[in-house]
C-alpha cells in the first residue's frame, strides 16, 4: 500500500518516519500472519501461536518506534543552544544505531535501499566522533555519587588502581597471611606426597 | 582528580548542569535531590561495611537494619513526598535491593488501589506505622505470567463468613515474593475466588501469615526462603503454602469486586483492574531500566577514559580506550539509549498517573493501551538494558568481572526484571494482541488513539524522498 520512500539518513524527523512506518509494516504483516494460519483451518490459539515470532517483532517496532519518537519530542523542550545540540546527536544516534540493527526490517519496508547501508555505518561514525568529546559530560550529567555507584572503575575523580587495590585488600581472604585451609589441607598433602 | 578527566571535562561543549536540570525535571528538583542525598552521605548510621565481603545472611541482615534506619530516618526529617523518598532510597541503598522493597512498591499501592474505604482506614494505618509488614503473592511455583491458570483458592463460607484459602498443589505454592520469607507478616494473595460453587477468577485477599506480635507462622501457614538466587542477596524471596487458612470476608480486597454476606458475586467493572499493581510496576520498571544502563555506562565511560591500552601508532603513548572506534560503537550507542530510556520513562509514568487518575474517576477508556503500552515497553528496554550492562561489563575488560567495578552486581540485580512482572517475551506477545485489535479497527475505518495512532495512516504512509 505504501509509495516506494526511502529514508534521510541525517534527518532526525525523516528517521523518526521511518521507525513509524516499519512499526506500521510490521504490525501489518504479524497480521496477515495470523491472517494465513487461520485459513490453514487451524484453531485461532493454533495460528497465534504460529505466528508468535511476528507478533513479537511487531510489539518491538512499536516499541522501538515510541521511544525514538518520545526521544524526538522532548527535544522541542530543551531550550539551551548547547545541551539540545548534543541531546540532538544522542537521539540522532539512538535512531541511526537502530537502523543498523534492524536492517532487515528497514529494507523490506522498502524505508533504506542497499547503497544505503553504507551510509548508515557512515553516518554513526561520524556521530561517535561527533559525541565522543562530550561523552564524559553526557555521563556525570546524570550526577550519581559515589556513594550510590559505589564502583571503584566508575569513581568521579578517576582515581581507579589505587582504590581498586585498596578495596582488594578488605577481602576477608586477606585477614590472615596464611589462610587456615593451608593447615588443614595443603599441609598434609605436601607431607603425604 | 585524574588528568585524563579533567580534561574531558574541561572539553564539553555544554554545562553538565543544565542537562543534569533537564534529566531532573527541573533544577529546584536537583536542588532538593541532592539535599536529601547529603543527608545519607553525612550520616554516620550509613556507613557500614562493604556488601561484597558478607555472607548471604549477614547481606539480608544488614539490609533490614538499612530498611529499618531509613524509615525510622524519614521520618524524623519529614520526608514523605514519594519522589523524596525515592531519591533518599537510591543513595541509601545504591545498587542494592531494598529488604522490605515489596512493602512499599507492590503492598501499600495494592492497598490503595484495591480497598474499600473502610479496608483503607484498617489497613493503612498498620501498614504505615509497620505493625504490618507486607508483600505481594502472585507467581506460583508452577505458574508465572499466565495468572488465570494459578492454583491458590480462595473458598467463601458463609457460615462462618470466612474465606478458606489453599494451595491445593505442590505447583501451586507461592513462589518468588520478596520479603515473604521471613520479613513479611501478611500477604496480598493472588487467588481464584469461589462462591455458591462457581469460580469467579483471580482475585486479592490480605493474608495474615505470621502473629504480629511474636513474627512466628500461623496455623496452615507454610512459610520460608527459596535460596540464593542470581543477586537479590538482601532479599528473602519467599515461599507459600497455605493450608485450609481461614480469613473474615472483609479480607477479600473489594473497591471493585465483591462477595456479599450470602455468597453473592459481584463483578468488577474491569477484569484488569485486579492487577493493577502489575502494571504499576511494569510502568516504573522503564525508568528503572534508564537507571541501571545509566549507571553501567557512567562506570564505564569514565573507566574508558582513564583507562590506556596497546598503542594506536607506533611508538606512541597508550591511548585512552575510548579513543578506540570499537570501544564508542559499543558504549555510545548505550549512553543515547540510556538517555532514551530516561525520557521514555518520564512519559511512562506522567501517563501511569494520568489514567489511573482517570480510572479513579470511573473512566476506563485508556486501560486498554496502558495496559499495552507498560507491558511492551517494561520487555523492549529491560531486555535492551539488560544486554547493556553486560556490553558495558566486558568494556572493562577484566577490572568489570570484580564486584568492585559495581558491574556485576548492577546486572544480577536489574536482569530479573526480563521475568518479573510479566516475562518480556509474554509481556510482547500481550502488545501484539493490542497492536492487532487496533490494526482490524484502523483497517475497518475506525479512527485508533493514543500511541497506537499511526494505525490510521496506514494507507497514506509517505517519507520525503531523498536521491540516493
Amino acid at each position: 500500500s505504501a509509495r516506494s520512500t526511502s529514508v534521510n539518513l541525517k534527518d532526525l524527523s525523516s528517521l523518526v518516519e521511518a521507525y513509524k512506518i516499519r512499526a506500521s509494516k510490521l504490525v501489518e504483516l504479524a497480521a496477515k500472519s495470523l491472517q494465513t494460519e487461520l485459513q490453514l483451518m487451524k484453531t485461532k490459539e493454533d495460528a497465534w501461536n504460529h505466528c508468535s515470532i511476528d507478533l513479537v517483532r511487531a510489539s518491538d517496532a512499536h516499541c522501538h518506534f515510541v521511544i525514538v519518537k518520545l526521544f524526538c519530542s522532548k527535544l522541542a523542550e530543551v531550550e539551551d543552544t548547547a545541551v539540545h545540540s548534543a541531546l540532538y546527536s544522542l537521539a540522532h544516534l539512538y535512531a541511526l544505531h537502530g537502523v543498523y540493527q534492524n536492517t532487515g526490517d528497514f529494507l523490506q519496508a522498502g524505508l533504506l535501499t542497499v547503497p544505503q547501508l553504507t551510509q548508515v555505518t557512515q553516518q554513526l561514525k561520524e556521530l561517535l566522533s561527533q559525541i565522543r568529546p562530550n561523552s564524559v559530560a553526557l555521563v556525570d550529567a546524570f550526577d550519581y555519587r559515589d556513594e550510590m555507584l559505589n564502583s571503584v572503575l566508575g569513581r568521579y575523580d578517576g582515581n581507579v588502581y589505587d582504590n581498586m587495590f585498596e578495596w582488594a585488600r578488605k577481602s576477608p581472604l586477606n585477614q590472615t597471611e596464611v589462610h587456615n585451609s593451608f593447615y588443614k589441607y595443603l599441609k598434609p598433602l605436601q607431607s603425604k606426597l | 582528580m585524574n588528568p585524563d578527566l579533567r580534561k574531558e571535562r574541561e572539553a564539553a561543549t555544554f554545562n553538565t548542569e543544565l542537562l543534569t536540570h533537564i534529566l531532573d525535571g527541573g533544577s529546584e528538583r536537583t536542588r532538593r535531590r541532592r539535599e536529601i542525598e547529603s543527608l545519607v552521605i553525612g550520616d554516620p548510621d550509613f556507613c557500614h561495611e562493604d556488601a561484597n565481603f558478607l555472607s548471604r545472611s549477614e547481606r539480608y541482615e544488614a539490609a533490614v537494619k538499612k530498611s529499618a534506619l531509613m524509615i525510622m530516618k524519614m521520618r524524623e526529617y519529614g520526608i514523605s513526598d514519594p519522589d523524596e523518598i525515592y531519591y533518599y532510597k537510591c543513595i541509601a541503598n545504591g545498587s542494592h535491593p531494598e529488604a522490605i522493597g515489596l512493602h512499599f512498591v507492590m503492598f501499600l499501592p495494592t492497598l490503595k488501589s484495591l480497598c474499600t474505604p473502610a479496608q483503607m482506614d484498617k489497613w493503612l494505618p498498620l501498614a504505615l506505622s509497620f505493625q504490618v509488614i507486607g508483600t505481594y503473592a502472585q507467581t506460583e511455583m508452577g505458574h508465572g505470567t499466565h495468572i488465570r491458570a494459578l492454583e491458590t483458592t480462595a473458598t467463601f463460607d458463609p457460615a462462618t463468613q470466612e474465606f478458606v484459602l489453599n494451595s491445593p498443589t505442590v505447583s501451586s505454592i507461592k513462589w518468588w515474593p520478596g520479603g515473604l520469607g521471613k520479613t513479611s507478616n501478611h500477604a496480598i494473595v493472588l487467588a481464584q475466588l469461589y462462591t455458591q460453587g462457581q469460580c469467579h477468577g483471580l482475585h486479592a485477599f490480605i493474608v495474615p501469615i505470621r502473629a504480629m506480635g511474636t513474627h512466628e507462622p500461623l496455623p496452615g501457614v507454610v512459610v520460608g526462603d527459596i535460596g540464593p538466587k542470581f543477586g537479590f542477596d538482601e532479599i528473602d524471596n519467599g515461599f507459600l503454602k497455605l493450608e485450609n487458612v481461614r480469613i473474615p470476608r472483609e479480607n477479600m480486597l473489594m473497591k471493585y469486586a465483591k462477595v456479599e454476606p450470602d455468597g453473592r458475586y459481584i463483578k468488577p467493572p474491569s477484569d484488569k483492574l485486579t492487577y493493577g499493581t502489575m502494571v504499576f510496576i511494569r510502568s516504573m520498571v522503564v525508568g528503572e531500566s534508564a537507571k541501571a544502563i545509566s549507571k553501567a555506562c557512567t562506570i564505564a565511560i569514565r573507566y574508558s577514559t582513564v583507562r590506556r591500552q596497546s598503542e594506536l601508532r607506533p611508538g606512541e603513548p597508550e591511548p585512552q580506550i575510548l579513543d578506540y572506534q570499537t570501544q564508542q560503537f559499543k558504549l555510545l550507542p548505550l549512553l543515547a539509549t540510556a538517555y532514551a530510556f530516561h525520557f521514555v520513562g518520564q512519559y511512562m509514568r506522567q501517563t501511569y498517573l494520568r489514567i489511573t487518575g482517570d480510572i479513579n474517576l470511573g473512566d476506563f477508556s485508556e486501560l486498554p493501551e496502558l495496559h499495552a503500552l507498560s507491558a511492551g515497553l517494561k520487555a523492549f528496554t529491560t531486555w535492551v538494558a539488560s544486554a547493556g550492562i553486560e556490553v558495558c561489563r566486558m568494556s572493562c575488560g577484566g577490572h568489570g568481572y570484580s564486584h568492585c567495578s559495581s558491574l556485576p552486581g548492577i546486572y544480577v540485580n536489574f536482569t530479573p526484571t526480563c521475568t518479573y512482572e510479566g516475562e518480556n517475551t509474554v509481556m510482547m506477545l500481550q502488545t501484539a494482541r493490542y497492536l492487532l485489535k487496533s490494526y482490524t479497527q484502523a483497517s475497518a475505518g475506525q479512527k485508533v488513539s493514543g500511541m497506537v495512532s499511526y494505525l490510521n495512516e496506514m494507507s497514506q504512509q509517505r517519507l520525503q524522498p531523498q536521491q540516493v
